[in-house]
């Protein structure tokens, strides 16, 4: 579950990353104070 | 607003609901990418992640071959509400930060979800 995986993606000569894990927890902001 | 932490986005991406079968394979992904990143980018992610994650199943050892992964393999919807759980296609060359703010626009992460493009 703390796996996180990236990967590079190009597309019209526009490369960007992209970050992938399997829960949110830790992984995406904390929104509890929004 | 959004699911914008600065340039980054988050994405909680899905199987559509509709279009896909449920099944084992369809996890949710939590996805984070730049703001620039467009929805052809997503897509090809999406095609790669899953025929890697195929071959990975079948135990196969020759990878993947780029030639293969395609972003008009997949189509991404984001859901437009209404009382049927109504899905709007998303145009390729959209921006994830336009799609933030032109169908989205609330302070959470970004819900997207794919399905294989239907052959014409």
């Amino acid at each position: 579950p703390s796996e996180i995986t990236v990967t590079d993606i190009t597309s019209n000569s526009i490369t960007v990353t992209f970050r992938e894990a399997r829960c949110a927890e830790g992984f995406f902001r904390d929104r509890g104070g929004d | 607003g959004g699911g914008e932490t600065g340039s980054e986005i988050e994405l909680v991406f899905r199987a559509h609901p509709l279009l896909v079968e449920k099944d084992g394979y369809s996890q949710t992904r939590y996805v984070k990418t730049t703001a620039n990143a467009t929805v052809d980018h997503l897509s090809k992610y999406l095609a790669l992640r899953i025929a890697l994650e195929e071959e990975a199943l079948r135990g196969g050892t020759e990878g993947v071959s780029l030639e293969d992964v395609s972003e008009k393999q997949y189509t991404i919807y984001i859901c437009s509400g209404g009382a049927g759980g109504q899905y709007t296609t998303l145009n390729g060359s959209l921006t994830l930060e336009l799609v933030n703010e032109k169908y989205w626009k609330v302070s959470k992460p970004l819900e997207l979800y794919y399905a294989p493009t239907k052959e014409q």
